[in-house]
């Protein structure tokens, strides 16, 4: 009767958007069309989520507004590679010792970052350490500092760096001054084996040495040991989806082939350019094709 | 040929029943075209603005309207399309006639906050209809 085959036909619809779901990688894909799926299925606005960072809201509304026009068009007009960028705020953080007035040291925490939604088909390009600094912060005079991080603990598997020691660290200079709102420190390097790697989690320590311009360490009374000047870092991933469904801009609609579905394992990342002026040769290399 | 244009001036000039515009009608474009519409939605009428955070209105538009007979270069049709045509009015009207759909499309920048409270800057490929065709 028409009843039940309106029933058979939205049960296979369903199997088959349950299907679509699962295919893609194998895990339920969290982007935005298998949630439009399940919305045109169920109805609701997609699964309960959790609210994010306000700061960290702000920051991507900040992004947003600098990657796509009002009716949510991507400007033309970027040289970069990804189609998608990730915020994550650590789902746990430890705070250590109050700042150190002999070695400056003057803040350092322990955060750990949940990858959970980073797809198969999202190769890591570029990653960011993002330090938001709130009104109250306010440094006397631009002050320099060197970041010292570690990734810590079982997380770091070996069959991602041979021969990994268990903790790598990595050094970094910036600059904080009184006008800046966010610091981001490149931690590509550092994070590029683990993501290509598929860890799911991410246990990283980070700690601050400062020091005035005149040489001076600030001295801790500046900053008390309970209010460190800096919230909880957050992790940005800079990843090119290589998906059907992604936006590849850099390649010409001309030709209108889509990078391969599935890279080269034997030639891992260097299948997908890393820097604006790999992406030039790429479009200097088709265009004399 | 005087005759003959005597005799041709003889002859009323055309039916009384003869209706002009009814004649330059099948000549004008049909009122309905295939063409492309806007639809302008916002995130929050579908409830969905608690995961979508950007755009705030999205226009997908949609292809809607008659294809003509001789479609032609006009939509970029294949020659197919005529032949459907044909087979419609001449063979069999169980065929349907080609319909007026999307032939190309832009990207869509969206901005989401994921179930775990992470949020994501994502492009998608092929998210609003920018011209229509007849196939």
């Amino acid at each position: 009767s028409q009843t039940s085959r309106e029933v058979q036909i939205a049960a296979s619809a369903e199997s088959g958007s349950e299907a679509e779901l699962q295919s893609l990688d194998g895990r339920d894909q969290s982007g935005l069309l298998p949630s439009l799926f399940k919305t045109l299925y169920d109805g609701q606005g997609g699964a309960p989520r959790l609210q994010p960072d306000s700061r960290a809201l702000r920051y991507m509304k900040r992004l947003y507004k600098a990657y796509a026009t009002k009716e949510g068009i991507p400007k033309s007009n970027r040289s970069h590679l990804y189609n998608t960028v990730r915020l994550f705020t650590p789902c746990s953080q430890h705070k250590q010792a109050p700042g150190d007035q002999v070695t400056g040291t003057l803040w350092s925490v322990d955060v750990l970052f949940n990858l959970d939604r980073v797809t198969a088909v999202e190769h890591l390009l570029k990653s960011v350490l993002l330090y938001t600094l709130s009104n109250s912060v306010s440094f006397p005079l631009a002050v320099k500092c060197v970041c010292n991080l570690g990734i810590k603990g079982p997380e770091v598997s070996t069959k991602a760096l041979p021969g990994a020691p268990y903790s790598l660290t990595f050094n970094s200079q910036l600059e904080f001054k009184k006008k800046y709102k966010w610091v981001e420190i490149d931690v590509t390097t550092l994070l590029q084996p683990l993501v290509a790697s598929k860890q799911r989690s991410i246990h990283m320590s980070v700690n601050f040495t400062c020091v005035r311009d005149q040489g001076r360490h600030p001295s801790a009374q500046n900053s008390s040991s309970d209010r460190t000047p800096l919230g909880p870092p957050s992790l940005l991933l800079y990843l090119n989806d290589t998906s059907a469904q992604a936006y590849h801009s850099w390649y010409s609609p001309r030709y209108r082939r889509r990078p391969s579905q599935h890279p080269d394992p034997e030639r891992g990342l260097s299948a997908y350019p890393l820097g604006e002026e790999a992406a030039g040769s790429v479009r200097a290399s088709r265009h004399r094709r | 040929g005087q005759e003959t244009v005597s005799s041709e001036l003889k002859k009323p000039p055309v039916p009384a029943s003869f209706n002009l515009s009814e004649y330059f009608k099948q000549f004008l474009f049909p009122q309905n075209e295939c063409e492309l519409h806007d639809f302008r939605l916002s995130f929050s009428q579908l409830k969905w603005d608690n995961w979508i955070v950007a755009p705030h209105r999205y226009n997908p538009r949609y292809c809607k309207g008659d294809c003509p007979r001789a479609v032609g270069h006009r939509y970029g049709s294949p020659v197919h399309t005529m032949v459907q045509n044909i087979i419609h009015e001449k063979l069999d009207s169980s065929v349907p006639r080609p319909s007026c759909v999307p032939a190309k499309y832009s990207p869509l920048s969206v901005l989401t906050i994921e179930p775990d409270g992470s949020i994501a800057y994502k492009e998608y490929e092929d998210m609003i209809a920018t011209t229509c065709t007849c196939r």
